[in-house]
């Protein structure tokens, strides 16, 4: 089973400002 | 035919051929005749000219062929030769003839330093201890353990009324001293200049306070300086540089005057003088291709048994390691190309959400993923997980 790729449009980076890459 | 490399083009121990080093070097004569002009000698006139080029010109069709001094009156009576060589050589013989009666005394001199400082290769006089405080030397060489400055005979009067000086450094050499393993006979051999110092016309007498009863004047022509143009073993021939100054045509790595160190690049172990057995060349440091520079290290040729101390510097392609062997931090190899390669090392791109880190594994490649993550950069979730919306736990178990 292939799974997708993760979908950095799907993160919360709410809480996570400061660990956000530059993607 | 390379005569630094056998057939297999392998280096070997090689030597520029026996010259003489004199020949067409500008020697400075302390004394000249013809100036002011005589009947007999002008220095203006090249006809009765009788300069101190004459000592090393190849001879020809010159016409005179002998240098002059000029009139010696009153002591001391020293005229000085000098021959700058112009770089190293390695003496074999030095010899002088005289025009005139040759003199009772002479000290031979040799600089290492182009002319900064003298040591003495050889006295030649019929009075050793009153003129040079030393003893004849023994028909048999030195007594010591290596090579010394004798004094020798006075150069004998000839029928024709000149004379002539002959030096030979082997017998000034302990028999059985070889040049390829005896670094003193090597320090002894070699010299940038040449100085003869002719302290006392024959006409004197035999003691150095006589005073100059009557003028006299030196006369001599073809000085001669038979060596070898130093190169360490690392070149068969010297050639003029661009700025006309005299250099080895160095091989086997090495560069310098006298290929005297390794180049930059080829210091995977020190420098040595090559031998007849040895060729001792300067090898390149091991870097794949990766770098242009690279230092040695002793501590590392030791440990490797004296075979490989290069270090190499500034591995480029991402690559790291003492021989750019490896792949730097974030980089891993790709086993689809040689070490050499410049595409060898790969990014390793690492997800940046799901990768626990940004260094993968050097040879996989494989990245270090979070819990329920998976894939070589840690890009998808792992059967029975599913994304979730959290950066932290990319990856949560499927209810």
């Amino acid at each position: 089973e292939v799974m997708p790729t993760l979908d950095m449009a799907l993160f919360d980076w709410t809480d996570y400002e400061d660990l956000k890459p530059d993607v | 035919a390379d005569p630094c490399h056998d057939e297999g083009g392998a280096p070997r121990g090689c030597v520029p051929g026996l010259v003489n080093a004199a020949l067409g070097r500008e020697v400075l004569a302390s004394s000249t005749c013809g100036r002011p002009p005589t009947r007999a000698c002008d220095a203006s006139d090249p006809r009765r000219a009788h300069p101190a080029a004459l000592l090393t010109s190849a001879g020809g069709t010159a016409n005179p062929v002998c240098w002059h001094s000029d009139w010696l009156t009153q002591v001391p009576l020293n005229v000085t030769l000098t021959v700058p060589l112009g770089k190293a050589f390695e003496l074999v013989f030095v010899s002088l003839r005289f025009c005139s009666t040759p003199p009772t005394s002479v000290a031979l001199l040799k600089s290492q330093d182009h002319g900064r400082s003298w040591a003495p290769l050889g006295f030649f006089s019929s009075h050793c201890g009153l003129d040079y405080g030393r003893q004849p030397a023994p028909a048999d060489g030195p007594a010591g353990p290596g090579p010394e400055a004798l004094c020798f005979p006075e150069p004998q009067a000839q029928p024709d009324g000149g004379g002539l000086l002959a030096f030979s450094v082997q017998d000034s050499s302990p028999p059985g001293l070889d040049l390829d393993s005896s670094p003193v006979l090597q320090d002894w051999v070699t010299a940038t200049d040449i100085r003869i110092v002719l302290t006392r016309p024959a006409m004197l007498g035999d003691t150095r306070d006589t005073p100059a009863m009557v003028p006299y004047s030196y006369s001599a022509t073809e000085l001669q300086v038979g060596g070898r143009c130093k190169c360490n073993g690392h070149s068969s021939r010297c050639l003029l540089d661009t700025q006309g100054h005299l250099i080895c045509d160095c091989r086997h790595g090495t560069e310098g005057p006298d290929c005297g160190r390794c180049k930059p690049f080829y210091c995977d172990r020190p420098w040595q003088r090559a031998t007849a057995r040895e060729a001792h060349a300067c090898l390149a440091c091991s870097c794949n291709g990766h770098a242009r520079r690279c230092r040695f290290n002793m501590e590392l040729y030791r440990l490797s048994g004296r075979r490989s101390g290069g270090v190499c510097l500034n591995c480029r392609h991402n690559t790291a390691g003492r021989h750019c062997h490896y792949c730097r931090e974030g980089f891993y190899r790709d086993p689809g190309r040689a070490p050499s390669d410049r595409r060898a090392c790969r990014a390793c791109d690492c997800h940046p959400v799901g990768a626990a880190g940004k260094t993968c594994n050097q040879t996989t490649g494989q990245c270090p993923c979070k819990d329920g993550v998976t894939g070589l950069t840690c890009n998808r979730c792992a059967p029975g997980f599913q994304q979730s919306r959290s950066p932290v736990a990319p990856c949560v178990k499927t209810p």
